[in-house]
Protein backbone atom coordinates (compact mmCIF):
# COMPACT_ATOMS: atom_id res chain seq x y z
CA UNK A 1 0.00 0.00 0.00
CA UNK A 2 1.86 3.20 -1.39
CA UNK A 3 -0.75 5.61 0.54
CA UNK A 4 -3.96 5.18 3.11
CA UNK A 5 -6.20 7.56 4.70
CA UNK A 6 -9.48 7.03 7.37
CA UNK A 7 -11.81 9.32 9.17
CA UNK A 8 -14.03 9.48 11.22
CA UNK A 9 -17.00 11.79 12.29
CA UNK A 10 -17.80 10.15 16.06
CA UNK A 11 -18.93 7.26 17.69
CA UNK A 12 -21.92 6.79 19.89
CA UNK A 13 -25.59 5.45 19.98
CA UNK A 14 -26.27 6.77 16.50
CA UNK A 15 -30.37 5.62 15.93
CA UNK A 16 -30.83 2.92 13.12
CA UNK A 17 -34.29 5.41 12.29
CA UNK A 18 -32.25 8.12 10.83
CA UNK A 19 -34.31 9.30 7.73
CA UNK A 20 -32.97 8.29 4.45
CA UNK A 21 -32.68 11.98 3.29
CA UNK A 22 -30.03 12.47 6.60
CA UNK A 23 -28.82 9.35 6.62
CA UNK A 24 -27.61 9.79 2.63
CA UNK A 25 -26.03 13.47 4.12
CA UNK A 26 -23.67 11.78 6.69
CA UNK A 27 -22.74 9.59 4.09
CA UNK A 28 -21.97 12.50 1.46
CA UNK A 29 -20.15 14.16 4.20
CA UNK A 30 -18.12 11.16 4.81
CA UNK A 31 -17.71 10.32 1.44
CA UNK A 32 -16.36 14.18 0.44
CA UNK A 33 -13.76 13.88 3.46
CA UNK A 34 -12.62 10.16 2.14
CA UNK A 35 -12.27 11.86 -1.54
CA UNK A 36 -10.12 15.52 0.19
CA UNK A 37 -7.50 12.97 1.56
CA UNK A 38 -7.60 10.78 -1.30
CA UNK A 39 -6.73 13.54 -3.87
CA UNK A 40 -3.82 14.98 -1.40
CA UNK A 41 -1.69 11.87 -0.96
CA UNK A 42 -3.00 10.57 -4.77
CA UNK A 43 -1.07 13.46 -5.59
CA UNK A 44 2.07 12.83 -3.62
CA UNK A 45 0.88 15.30 -0.74
CA UNK A 46 2.21 14.62 2.65
CA UNK A 47 0.04 12.81 5.36
CA UNK A 48 0.36 15.93 7.43
CA UNK A 49 -1.62 17.91 4.47
CA UNK A 50 -4.00 14.93 3.92
CA UNK A 51 -4.42 14.65 7.97
CA UNK A 52 -5.41 18.71 8.39
CA UNK A 53 -7.34 18.76 4.82
CA UNK A 54 -9.91 16.15 5.85
CA UNK A 55 -10.59 17.68 9.45
CA UNK A 56 -10.73 20.91 8.11
CA UNK A 57 -13.55 19.37 5.49
CA UNK A 58 -15.24 18.01 8.20
CA UNK A 59 -15.10 20.78 10.54
CA UNK A 60 -16.83 23.18 7.91
CA UNK A 61 -19.36 20.12 7.81
CA UNK A 62 -22.58 21.07 10.50
CA UNK A 63 -23.30 17.39 10.41
CA UNK A 64 -20.58 17.19 12.92
CA UNK A 65 -19.15 17.59 16.19
CA UNK A 66 -16.08 20.13 15.20
CA UNK A 67 -16.03 23.35 14.12
CA UNK A 68 -19.33 24.33 12.51
CA UNK A 69 -21.82 21.77 14.17
CA UNK A 70 -19.77 22.23 18.01
CA UNK A 71 -22.28 21.21 20.75
CA UNK A 72 -22.86 23.37 23.40
CA UNK A 73 -21.03 24.24 26.47
CA UNK A 74 -23.40 24.82 29.31
CA UNK A 75 -23.14 28.66 28.82
CA UNK A 76 -24.70 28.45 25.42
CA UNK A 77 -21.37 29.13 23.81
CA UNK A 78 -19.32 27.02 21.41
CA UNK A 79 -15.39 25.97 22.96
CA UNK A 80 -12.98 23.80 20.31
CA UNK A 81 -10.73 21.85 20.84
CA UNK A 82 -7.76 19.95 17.94
CA UNK A 83 -4.27 18.30 18.13
CA UNK A 84 -2.13 17.55 14.83
CA UNK A 85 0.61 15.22 14.97
CA UNK A 86 3.75 14.17 12.88
CA UNK A 87 4.74 10.84 13.01
CA UNK A 88 7.75 11.34 11.04
CA UNK A 89 8.94 13.98 13.65
CA UNK A 90 7.14 13.49 16.73
CA UNK A 91 5.81 16.99 16.48
CA UNK A 92 2.85 18.05 17.98
CA UNK A 93 0.26 20.79 18.62
CA UNK A 94 -2.53 21.16 20.71
CA UNK A 95 -5.30 23.65 21.35
CA UNK A 96 -8.33 23.82 23.89
CA UNK A 97 -10.63 26.45 24.37
CA UNK A 98 -10.85 28.16 21.43
CA UNK A 99 -14.41 30.28 20.57
CA UNK A 100 -12.88 32.14 17.34
CA UNK A 101 -10.72 30.01 15.02
CA UNK A 102 -13.13 28.43 12.32
CA UNK A 103 -10.71 25.43 11.82
CA UNK A 104 -8.94 24.50 15.31
CA UNK A 105 -6.80 21.86 13.40
CA UNK A 106 -4.98 24.84 11.27
CA UNK A 107 -3.95 26.51 14.01
CA UNK A 108 -2.69 23.29 15.72
CA UNK A 109 -0.84 22.86 12.97
CA UNK A 110 1.17 26.41 13.12
CA UNK A 111 1.09 25.29 16.94
CA UNK A 112 3.28 22.12 15.86
CA UNK A 113 5.77 24.07 12.83
CA UNK A 114 5.98 27.66 14.26
CA UNK A 115 5.57 27.73 18.22
CA UNK A 116 8.21 26.52 20.71
CA UNK A 117 4.93 25.02 22.44
CA UNK A 118 2.81 22.24 22.35
CA UNK A 119 -0.32 23.30 23.53
CA UNK A 120 -2.28 26.25 23.95
CA UNK A 121 -5.33 26.83 26.49
CA UNK A 122 -8.34 29.12 26.55
CA UNK A 123 -7.48 32.98 26.04
CA UNK A 124 -4.02 32.15 25.61
CA UNK A 125 -4.95 29.87 22.54
CA UNK A 126 -6.89 32.47 20.78
CA UNK A 127 -4.34 35.54 22.21
CA UNK A 128 -1.94 33.16 20.14
CA UNK A 129 -3.82 33.01 17.13
CA UNK A 130 -3.81 36.59 17.26
CA UNK A 131 -0.34 36.20 16.21
CA UNK A 132 -1.09 34.30 13.18
CA UNK A 133 -3.34 34.42 9.85
CA UNK A 134 -6.11 31.81 10.82
CA UNK A 135 -8.90 32.58 9.70
CA UNK A 136 -11.71 34.06 12.93
CA UNK A 137 -15.26 34.25 13.00
CA UNK A 138 -18.03 35.01 15.61
CA UNK A 139 -18.28 32.39 18.02
CA UNK A 140 -21.96 31.85 16.54
CA UNK A 141 -20.90 30.80 13.10
CA UNK A 142 -20.61 27.35 14.92
CA UNK A 143 -23.68 27.71 15.67
CA UNK A 144 -26.74 24.72 14.41
CA UNK A 145 -30.16 24.50 15.05
CA UNK A 146 -29.81 20.84 15.63
CA UNK A 147 -26.77 21.00 18.52
CA UNK A 148 -28.95 24.42 19.47
CA UNK A 149 -32.26 21.88 20.57
CA UNK A 150 -29.59 18.99 21.38
CA UNK A 151 -28.56 21.78 23.97
CA UNK A 152 -31.90 22.57 25.56
CA UNK A 153 -32.65 19.29 26.05
CA UNK A 154 -29.53 18.88 27.93
CA UNK A 155 -30.12 22.03 30.30
CA UNK A 156 -33.76 20.60 30.98
CA UNK A 157 -32.22 17.00 31.77
CA UNK A 158 -29.49 18.82 34.00
CA UNK A 159 -31.81 20.56 36.10
CA UNK A 160 -33.83 17.16 36.65
CA UNK A 161 -30.58 15.77 37.88
CA UNK A 162 -29.83 18.38 40.20
CA UNK A 163 -33.00 17.45 42.19
CA UNK A 164 -32.86 14.24 41.93
CA UNK A 165 -29.33 13.48 42.13
CA UNK A 166 -27.08 11.45 39.18
CA UNK A 167 -23.48 11.05 38.92
CA UNK A 168 -21.80 12.65 36.72
CA UNK A 169 -20.59 9.20 34.85
CA UNK A 170 -24.02 8.65 34.94
CA UNK A 171 -25.28 11.91 33.38
CA UNK A 172 -22.48 11.75 30.67
CA UNK A 173 -23.47 8.15 30.02
CA UNK A 174 -26.51 9.22 28.83
CA UNK A 175 -25.45 11.92 26.83
CA UNK A 176 -21.96 10.97 25.30
CA UNK A 177 -21.38 11.27 21.59
CA UNK A 178 -17.72 12.03 19.93
CA UNK B 1 -15.98 14.65 17.26
CA UNK B 2 -13.88 14.19 13.36
CA UNK B 3 -10.24 12.69 13.05
CA UNK B 4 -8.40 11.71 10.36
CA UNK B 5 -4.91 9.34 10.35
CA UNK B 6 -3.03 8.96 7.32
CA UNK B 7 0.27 7.34 5.35
CA UNK B 8 2.04 8.75 2.71
CA UNK B 9 4.20 7.65 -0.76
CA UNK B 10 7.11 8.63 1.72
CA UNK B 11 6.00 6.41 4.41
CA UNK B 12 5.21 8.78 6.98
CA UNK B 13 2.21 8.79 9.39
CA UNK B 14 0.17 11.40 10.93
CA UNK B 15 -2.96 12.02 13.26
CA UNK B 16 -5.47 14.81 13.52
CA UNK B 17 -8.40 15.32 15.79
CA UNK B 18 -10.62 18.08 16.26
CA UNK B 19 -13.89 18.38 18.38
CA UNK B 20 -16.70 20.86 20.29
CA UNK B 21 -16.42 18.36 23.49
CA UNK B 22 -19.67 17.01 25.26
CA UNK B 23 -22.72 18.98 25.12
CA UNK B 24 -23.61 21.01 27.86
CA UNK B 25 -20.11 20.66 29.33
CA UNK B 26 -18.82 22.75 32.51
CA UNK B 27 -16.00 24.61 34.37
CA UNK B 28 -13.78 24.49 31.31
CA UNK B 29 -13.89 20.71 30.94
CA UNK B 30 -11.36 19.14 28.32
CA UNK B 31 -11.58 15.52 26.71
CA UNK B 32 -9.10 13.51 25.40
CA UNK B 33 -9.24 14.91 21.80
CA UNK B 34 -5.96 17.63 22.67
CA UNK B 35 -4.26 15.26 24.68
CA UNK B 36 -1.32 14.22 22.72
CA UNK B 37 -1.27 10.37 23.66
CA UNK B 38 -4.44 9.77 24.23
CA UNK B 39 -7.11 11.29 21.68
CA UNK B 40 -4.03 12.11 19.20
CA UNK B 41 -0.89 10.14 18.87
CA UNK B 42 1.27 9.07 15.82
CA UNK B 43 5.19 7.80 15.07
CA UNK B 44 6.99 5.52 12.74
CA UNK B 45 5.05 2.99 13.27
CA UNK B 46 0.73 4.27 13.62
CA UNK B 47 -1.42 6.73 13.64
CA UNK B 48 -4.22 6.73 15.87
CA UNK B 49 -7.50 9.46 16.53
CA UNK B 50 -10.11 8.71 19.00
CA UNK B 51 -13.86 9.64 19.64
CA UNK B 52 -16.32 8.65 22.35
CA UNK B 53 -15.78 9.26 26.50
CA UNK B 54 -13.00 11.42 26.75
CA UNK B 55 -12.26 10.78 30.30
CA UNK B 56 -12.20 6.83 29.82
CA UNK B 57 -9.79 7.56 26.38
CA UNK B 58 -7.46 9.39 29.01
CA UNK B 59 -7.23 6.92 31.73
CA UNK B 60 -6.32 4.42 29.33
CA UNK B 61 -3.88 7.07 27.19
CA UNK B 62 -5.17 5.02 24.31
CA UNK B 63 -3.78 6.06 21.16
CA UNK B 64 -0.31 6.11 22.59
CA UNK B 65 -1.08 2.44 24.27
CA UNK B 66 -2.04 1.18 20.99
CA UNK B 67 0.95 2.42 19.24
CA UNK B 68 2.75 0.79 21.87
CA UNK B 69 1.46 -2.09 21.91
CA UNK B 70 2.23 -2.78 18.17
CA UNK B 71 6.04 -1.26 18.34
CA UNK B 72 6.37 -3.57 21.40
CA UNK B 73 4.33 -5.90 22.05
CA UNK B 74 4.11 -7.75 18.76
CA UNK B 75 0.97 -6.46 18.21
CA UNK B 76 -0.77 -6.24 14.84
CA UNK B 77 -2.62 -2.66 14.52
CA UNK B 78 -6.02 -4.84 14.41
CA UNK B 79 -5.00 -6.78 17.63
CA UNK B 80 -4.23 -3.39 19.42
CA UNK B 81 -6.80 -1.37 18.83
CA UNK B 82 -9.32 -4.60 19.83
CA UNK B 83 -7.37 -4.70 23.14
CA UNK B 84 -8.14 -1.07 23.74
CA UNK B 85 -11.61 -1.52 22.88
CA UNK B 86 -12.20 -5.20 24.62
CA UNK B 87 -9.90 -5.32 27.59
CA UNK B 88 -9.13 -1.91 28.71
CA UNK B 89 -12.35 0.00 27.96
CA UNK B 90 -15.98 -0.92 28.59
CA UNK B 91 -18.50 -1.02 26.14
CA UNK B 92 -20.18 2.29 24.51
CA UNK B 93 -16.92 4.19 25.37
CA UNK B 94 -15.07 4.57 22.33
CA UNK B 95 -13.73 4.10 19.16
CA UNK B 96 -10.73 4.43 17.34
CA UNK B 97 -9.30 5.22 13.39
CA UNK B 98 -5.82 4.25 13.00
CA UNK B 99 -3.35 3.46 9.88
CA UNK B 100 0.13 1.50 10.92
CA UNK B 101 3.42 1.97 8.18
CA UNK B 102 2.45 -0.79 6.05
CA UNK B 103 -0.94 0.97 5.06
CA UNK B 104 -2.80 -1.42 7.45
CA UNK B 105 -6.29 0.72 8.48
CA UNK B 106 -8.66 -0.50 11.28
CA UNK B 107 -11.46 1.40 12.48
CA UNK B 108 -12.72 -0.74 15.21
CA UNK B 109 -15.50 0.95 17.93
CA UNK B 110 -16.88 -0.77 21.24
CA UNK B 111 -20.45 1.41 20.43
CA UNK B 112 -23.42 0.55 18.07
CA UNK B 113 -21.41 3.06 15.94
CA UNK B 114 -19.23 5.42 14.49
CA UNK B 115 -19.20 7.62 10.98
CA UNK B 116 -16.10 6.74 9.12
CA UNK B 117 -14.27 6.31 6.00
CA UNK B 118 -11.06 4.81 4.90
CA UNK B 119 -9.30 4.84 1.14
CA UNK B 120 -6.12 3.29 -0.22
CA UNK B 121 -3.59 3.47 -3.09
CA UNK B 122 -4.85 -0.66 -4.50
CA UNK B 123 -8.48 1.43 -4.38
CA UNK B 124 -9.89 -0.41 -1.15
CA UNK B 125 -12.74 1.85 -0.24
CA UNK B 126 -15.19 1.73 3.27
CA UNK B 127 -17.89 4.73 4.55
CA UNK B 128 -19.35 2.91 7.37
CA UNK B 129 -22.21 4.35 9.96
CA UNK B 130 -23.13 1.02 11.80
CA UNK B 131 -21.16 -1.51 13.26
CA UNK B 132 -22.93 -4.32 11.65
CA UNK B 133 -22.66 -2.73 8.28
Amino acid sequence: VEWAVALHGGAGTISQDLPDSVRQQYYDGLEQAVRTGQIVLREGGSALDAVEQVVKNLEDNPLFNAGRGSVFTSEGTHELDAAIMDGSTMEAGALTGLTTVKNPVSLARIVMEQSNHIFFSGQGAEQYADQTDVQRVENDHFFTQNRYEQWQRAQEQSHLYSDTYRSIYESVNADKFG
Amino acid sequence: TVGAVALDMNGNLAAATSTGGMTNKQFGRVGDVPIIGSGTFANHVAAVSATGWGEKIMQQVSANTIANLVEFGGYSLQEAVDYLLEERLQPDEAGFIAVDSEGNIVMNMNTPGMFRGSIDSRGNKEVKIWIEE
